[in-house]
């Protein structure tokens, strides 16, 4: 899944995801992307989150939502990603996950849930501060 | 980084998260940033997860899920199990903007897509049928079915309820399920 959270230069908030789903699924089976607060959730009032991985356990957790409601109380982005896994973590130990999260100040942050062979989740960032869009790594929890 | 505006987008889908940015930095919307960023992806069919010619389902059709969400008014577009349509996130935004709706699904999204003005075409390609016709020959493993029978990790099926299946035996058939990290979303 492609999951974007664009933070415009006002502090407005918008969100999406596109995905073609998980491979050899069972026809009419749909994941988390296209669910609001699952795949993306935008509130300009507090921040924007996506999520990508096993979307048939993700999207029972409205990872997403969870994680701009984190960030509404105040939690850092990158804290607040982090706490969406480890939620997650609790029920579904091995699920394969990460999320993005951003504020409306600017901040931004992702986290992902260590399993064997995905310790490490890549993201994309651009902002007034990087000369291009960066690609940028954090390490699973 | 503290200073605005911000785009961050999942992967290293460098495709997309530049698209995203140059619309904004030619005055689009935010809006306007995601559905053509999301959008390249879908064109890009980045690292095969995303657009059409990928992730086949059990029948060999690329089905296509994507939303789009308005922070300012909290609108959302959505589209699941979308066919024969390539541009997703396309047709997702369209749901905002000329409905009252929030998802649509499956063929029915389809027609309303082309009715939009989206083209109606076909989301197989040689890479997809192959992968699919590969995984017709290894038994349809992996797969995302349980306690059926015939047992879902030998063989293709048709699957159907079994009368009974002891605990013991569904306990050993769910440990046997195998995590393939290729399929996600």
């Amino acid at each position: 899944t492609i999951g974007m959270v664009v933070i415009g230069g006002s502090g407005a908030v918008a969100s999406g995801t596109s995905t073609n789903g998980a491979t050899h699924k069972i026809p009419g089976r749909v994941g988390d992307s296209p669910i609001a607060g699952a795949g993306s959730y935008a509130d300009s009032t507090a921040g924007g989150a996506a999520a990508t991985g096993d979307g048939d356990i993700m999207m029972r957790f409205l990872p997403s939502y969870q994680a701009v409601e984190y960030m509404r109380m105040g939690a850092d982005p990158a804290v607040a990603c982090q706490k969406v896994i480890s939620r997650i973590q609790k029920y579904v130990p091995k699920f394969f996950g990460a999320v993005i999260c951003a504020n409306t100040t600017g901040s931004y942050g992702a986290a992902c849930n260590k399993i064997p062979g995905f310790t490490q989740f890549h993201f994309m960032v651009s902002s007034p501060f990087l000369s291009q869009p960066t690609e940028q790594v954090v390490d699973c929890i | 980084a503290t200073a605005l505006p911000v785009v961050i987008s999942t992967w290293a889908f460098r495709g997309a998260a530049e698209t995203a940015w140059r619309v904004l930095q030619l005055g689009g919307s935010e809006l306007d940033a995601v559905e053509k960023g999301c959008g390249q992806c879908e064109i890009d069919q980045c690292d095969g997860s995303v657009g059409y010619g990928g992730s086949p389902d059990e029948s060999g059709e690329t089905t296509l899920d994507a939303m789009i969400m308005d922070g300012n008014t909290m609108e959302v577009g959505a589209v699941a199990d979308l066919r024969h349509v390539k541009n997703a996130i396309g047709v997702a935004r369209k749901v905002i903007e000329y409905t009252k709706h929030t998802l649509l699904v499956g063929e029915s999204a389809s027609l309303f897509a082309v009715r939009m003005g989206f083209p109606y075409e076909d989301l197989t390609t040689q890479k997809s049928l192959s992968m699919y016709l590969k995984w017709l020959n290894q038994s349809c493993q992996p797969n995302y079915w349980k306690n059926v029978v015939p047992d879902s990790s030998k063989s293709c099926g048709p699957y159907k309820r079994p009368e009974k299946v002891t605990p013991e035996e569904e306990q050993l058939i769910s440990q046997r399920s195998v995590q393939n990290l290729q399929s996600h979303d």
